[in-house]
């Protein structure tokens, strides 16, 4: 464990509890791809199929029940909630997330660490998670108006990222058999897909205005 | 025990 992966875990719990803290305190999810919440659902559930077989530590046990139950229950709550769901923007968020899938699957069946069902899976769960945010980014650039709590769930989401990729730099320095492309070249990818984000949010965040992403 | 393909990131 280094302070890049902590900063980065840390990251990503801090944009889960932000968008729980949404959901329940405004039992809104306006502004929430709820098609986003389902593949990151898919890829918690295909990434952690270890959860029972191999313990690391049991930090990483916690961090992964955290991130599998969290992100099951914002998906319960979008889909089924009798509140929150009718906050649903339904008629934004149509983006075709099976060619996502599609893609993820296809390329894990081709390019991944060994050919066993929890390496599969987990290269899927990796490529997944690259291209899981652009229902999100998509969604944001439709409802123009993006509030406050959305705006920083999709940053702290994009930071955390960013934290891995320093990460793997660290490890690749400082560890002499740390190879692994897949994680680095996909989180690349993720990180990149942020980019116009950012820099939109660093302008709202620098002018004191609200967050508008061009349409 | 060594975790397979070294997947101790989350």
């Amino acid at each position: 464990m280094n302070i890049f992966r902590l900063a980065g875990d840390m990251t990503h719990l801090i944009s889960v509890l932000v968008l729980l803290l949404k959901i329940y305190a405004t039992k809104s999810c306006s502004g929430i791809s709820l098609k986003t919440q389902e593949l990151y659902a898919i890829v918690f559930v295909t990434r952690y199929l270890d959860l029972f077989t191999d313990f690391i530590s049991l930090y990483n046990t916690v961090m992964k029940l955290v991130f599998i139950g969290s992100s099951l229950a914002i998906v319960w709550c979008m889909r089924y909630h009798r509140v929150v769901r009718r906050s649903y923007d339904r008629e934004l968020d149509t983006f075709r997330y099976w060619i996502l899938l599609g893609v993820s699957f296809i390329l894990a069946l081709v390019l991944h660490e060994k050919f066993t069902l929890q390496e599969v899976f987990w290269a899927f769960s990796i490529y997944l998670e690259a291209v899981a945010i652009l229902p999100q980014l998509v969604l944001l650039q439709r409802s123009g108006n993006v509030d406050n709590l959305a705006g920083q769930y999709v940053f702290f989401l994009g930071a955390y990222r960013a934290f891995y990729i320093l990460n793997w730099i660290y490890r690749y320095l400082t560890e002499q058999r740390f190879t692994r492309w897949i994680s680095c070249v996909s989180g690349l990818v993720q990180t990149a897909l942020y980019a116009d984000f950012f820099y939109y949010y660093f302008i709202s965040w620098k002018n004191n205005a609200k967050l508008q992403l061009p349409a | 025990d060594t975790v397979p393909s070294g997947h101790d990131e989350l």
